[in-house]
Parts: structure tokens; sequence; C-alpha cells
């Protein structure tokens, strides 16, 4: 998976992402958007696959968007214990719980920041305004790290894709690099949902094993855009 | 090349156990289902199939609510295993295991 959050010069936040998983000649044909509506209104939106109840993708209307990618995820018995014996939440439960009732930005990154989960995740959130952008790498019982945004000091982007960010990823699997080049290629002037969609459509960041790709601002929640990829 | 995701609506007014069966009315059942076991046989070690199988059917033990009876709905509807509706839900996490 690659997920980017963005600050324009404005100030806007934008917030895309590309899901990677096997099995995609079958989850392309059930991959949706769910409108979750509550007393008429949409209460929150998100991306998923028909019969997965869970969110990796996913938009709180004005308040933040949300998406998950993939972190390796340690020992398998301890993700075990942490499933059946502390009750921890699944990774993509919480991103949909967390939809569901935090209010704003702030409390949405505390939330899925310290919440205990089965296995290892990264979280990345954006909000709606300047600033409002945030890389959470978790563990099962927390934080690992929290990255914000830092436009004032050239930080006006944050790429993550499966590994630690202060880690360089494996050359076999280098997707930063090509997204961190288009980014740059694009400027903070450029930046949008289109272009955004532009950067996530550049080879490797868009590969074989992508499923979709939604771009988002919860600034701008009509906007919220999936598009289902062929290779 | 690209294509717009279709749009479905979830009613969260509604029952847990109701509220997706909208959403699986757009699909041939025979079709998820087949879909389903494949994603499971793909993803899922066959060993851990066997072993989380029958504990993912103690649903209300583990898994809080609306998760448990979304689960259960869509279940209940296609004529699944709720273990195989469990695992199918948890596949990141026991990919992991």
């Amino acid at each position: 998976c690659t997920s980017i959050v963005a600050q324009d010069y404005k100030g806007n936040i934008y917030h895309g992402r590309n899901l990677d998983y096997d099995t995609g000649d079958i989850l392309r044909k059930i991959t949706i958007d769910v409108q979750f509506i509550k007393n008429g209104q949409v209460a929150y939106k998100g991306t998923t696959f028909c019969g997965y109840v869970g969110l990796w993708t996913g938009q709180s209307p004005h308040k933040f968007t949300v998406s998950g990618n993939e972190r390796d995820a340690g020992a398998w018995w301890e993700n075990a214990v942490a499933a059946f014996l502390n009750r921890n939440y699944p990774v993509s439960w919480l991103i949909r719980d967390t939809l569901s009732k935090s209010e704003d930005f702030q409390s949405a990154v505390f939330k899925l920041a310290g919440t205990p989960i089965i296995a290892d995740v990264y979280y990345i959130v954006g909000g709606t305004v300047a600033k409002e952008g945030v890389v959470i790498t978790r563990n099962r019982e927390g934080p690992a790290d929290i990255w914000p945004l830092d436009p004032l000091d050239g930080g006006w982007f944050h790429v993550e894709t499966n590994y630690d960010h202060w880690t360089s990823p494996p050359p076999f699997d280098d997707r930063r690099t090509p997204a961190i080049r288009a980014l740059n290629a694009t400027g903070q002037h450029n930046i949008n949902f289109d272009t955004l969609f532009q950067v996530l459509s550049v080879k490797p960041v868009l590969n074989n094993y992508t499923i979709y790709t939604t771009v988002m601002s919860a600034a701008f929640p009509d906007k919220y855009t999936t598009w289902i990829r062929t290779p | 090349s690209a294509g717009a995701a279709p749009l479905c609506n979830v009613s969260l007014d509604s029952d847990p156990d109701l509220r997706w069966l909208p959403v699986l009315q757009r699909f041939e059942p025979e079709l998820l289902l087949h879909f389903f076991t494949r994603v499971i046989d793909e993803t899922i070690p066959k060993w851990v199939h066997a072993i989380i199988r029958p504990l993912a059917e103690e649903l209300e033990f583990f898994v809080p609510q609306p998760f448990a009876g979304e689960i259960q709905g869509m279940c209940n509807a296609l004529g699944m295993s709720v273990g195989d509706g469990i695992l199918l839900n948890l596949a990141y996490e026991a990919t992991a295991f």
C-alpha cells in the first residue's frame, strides 16, 4: 500500500492511498464505496470489500480522513494472544470505530494511536486545516512513532508505504522514492485531487497488486473518489 | 485503466444484522460465496483456519458490536458459517499469524 497526506500552499489537506493486496482478481470485483447513514445524514464514508465490515480507508465529513497500511506484524503468537486473550481490536475495525465516534482530527489521532490492536499497522490521518496530517506507526499496545506534517520546514507531505519512515525501504520494494520524486515534481502549489491521483498512478506506486486508489479531503467530503485499478 | 467504485448505502439506523443486506443484494450470492472461499483459502494458512474456525464460532465471546451482528447477518443471508465470516473479516490479522 501507499498512503500520502499533503498540504497545499493554501493550507488545504489532501489524502490519497493505493490499497495493494493479493487476490486482486476477486477483490476488484467486490470493492465498494459505502456511505454510512444515520438520521438521514452521511455519518461517515469508507471504501471496503463486500462482506468485510472494517474499513482501511475512510472519511468523517468536515473532520478527518484515515487510511491504514500493513506493517510487518511481528511474532504470530503475540498476535494470537492479543486477539484471543486481551481482546484487542482488529486494525480495520478501529478505523471504523474512530470514524464513528471521534469528533475531530486530534481525538481521532489519540484514539488511533492509543487503542490496543491485534497486529501492527500504519495509520495515516488527515484533517481539515493546515498542519493536520500525521503518520502513526503502531505497535499492538500503542504508538511506536507519531510523524506530523511540518509544512513550515518543508515537510508539506508524507509518504507511507509499508516500512518505518525512519528506515530505508528495501530496493526490491521501493515505492517511497518514486512517490516522493513525483510529489516534488508536482510541487506544493499544484497539489490537488487530480495531481494526487496522478502521483498514485506512477509506477511502481501503482503496481499489479493495486486494488483501488482513493483520493479525499475531509474539508471537501463530496470529492471523495475511489477508482478500481486494472493492471 | 481505472473505473469508479460502486457507491452503496448502509443505514446505521437499521439493526446490525440487517443493515448490510441491501449491499449483498447487489451481488450474486453464489459468486460472493465462491469469492469468500477463495480469499480464505489463499490468504489464511490451512492450519490457522482449522484452529481459528471453531473458536470464531463463539462469536459473542470476543467480537464487539456492531461488528458481531453485522457479520452474523451477512453469514445468515449467504448460508455461510459464522466462523468463516469472522475469519474473512480478520484476514489481515490472520495473515499475520
